[in-house]
């Protein structure tokens, strides 16, 4: 069981905090505003009130003794910054922060954090891909330009197989089926007769470019 | 070439305009900060200056003709409703909103809007689950418990066959490698006797309790 410390209470750092919770961790949420701290007091571990500008008001948190600590404080640059620097002036290794802009970024880069996050941004172009790609649920990036893609099973796939839907799709020779979910089952072999069923997932993989042309003719 | 139209250009808006305009599509960009359209105006299609809220405005900017029209207005209610409410009266189909607490999340949905986004939520998700994961990189959910997940391929792996690796992980009998991604090429066959190097990827499906047991004994 891990044990994780949560700095700042508004959206973005609640919404950490509760899924540690949900996936069994120990969790410390510690915010200024006590209707908050109070509000949320039952949902994690423990919920404190304090000033983490304050360095003192750390070094009573412990904050050494947990596995990672998250700085989710959007609004104010120097609040931020101050209590990543009594963070590190404490000795905490691990530590992940919400940054609020590029400039934000660059500081907390060179203060040395282990990640830096944007959650709007990140958020943003995870939602513009979803519109440009309709056909496509979801996504992984392997690295060299190559995606694992999992798609909509269109209607008239259903009953098919791998062989017919694929000879309509010209510029498919690139793209490989992966997997299939049926149910609760994984499906690794996928002869080109294997025949699609109508609640299947279909997960393929390729490069960008060839899963960008299949995509155009997809729909 | 598809058109989408973005109200407010906040960090999530920018995010999701600039996206859209990197994926090759016609972007029209909506707020009303002059100093922030000005500022934007070389990164979209068209960058326009305007109240939302005023239904005329609205009509001229002919919102009808874009394949999406995405609202990513966050800190008042009034305006984002305001907006969705017009847009619906124009006959726009195709609405993606933000939204900023359960309460809008709610009316959002009784107007009838295509997706409703909490940016800093869904990324709260993802954070917790990849600070309570740190070997799982990224990860599909694909229904009925089951997930495909990309692992960390550990050094002491390096060289080894499938067969000697899952052999150590006990409990990996509920798990299978789904695809080893090696350069640009993606691996689907993978016999018991696949040897692993270096920088290859490797992704697994299982359900969510028989990884979170590999898990457990992956570090
Ligand atoms: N000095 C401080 N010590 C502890 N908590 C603080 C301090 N300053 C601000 N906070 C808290 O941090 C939380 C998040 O801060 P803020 O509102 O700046 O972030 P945000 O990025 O706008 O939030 P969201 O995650 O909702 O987008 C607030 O609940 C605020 O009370
Ligand atoms: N009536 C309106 N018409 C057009 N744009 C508007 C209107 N009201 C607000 N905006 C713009 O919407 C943008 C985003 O709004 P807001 O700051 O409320 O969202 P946010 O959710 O806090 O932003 P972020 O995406 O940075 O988290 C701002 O740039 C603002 O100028």
């Amino acid at each position: 069981m891990e044990r994780f410390l949560v700095i700042g209470l508004g959206r973005f750092g609640t919404a950490i905090a509760k899924e540690l919770v949900r996936l069994g961790n120990i969790v410390v949420g510690v915010d200024t505003d006590a209707k908050l701290v109070n509000r949320l007091a039952d949902s994690f571990t423990e919920a404190l009130i304090a000033d983490v500008t304050d360095e003192q008001a750390l070094r009573e948190l412990n904050a050494t003794q947990y596995d990672a600590v998250v700085v989710a404080i959007g609004s104010s640059l120097e609040t931020s910054i101050l209590c990543i620097l009594h963070l590190k002036t404490l000795g905490v290794k691990n530590i992940w922060v919400k940054a609020a802009s590029k400039a934000h970024h660059t500081i907390l880069s060179k203060l040395g954090v282990t990640r830096v996050i944007h959650p709007e941004v990140e958020m943003g172009v995870r939602i513009a891909q979803a519109l440009n790609y309709p056909m496509i649920n979801q996504f992984m990036r392997l690295g060299n330009g190559i995606y694992l893609v999992e798609v909509e099973v269109k209607p008239q796939w259903h009953n098919k197989t791998l062989r017919e839907i694929f000879s309509q799709l010209s510029g498919a020779d690139s793209v490989q089926a992966v997997t299939v979910k049926r149910k609760t089952e994984i499906k690794t072999v996928l002869p080109k007769d294997f025949v699609l069923l109508e609640e299947d997932r279909l997960v393929l993989a390729g490069s960008q470019s060839a899963l960008k042309s299949l995509a155009k003719r997809w729909f």
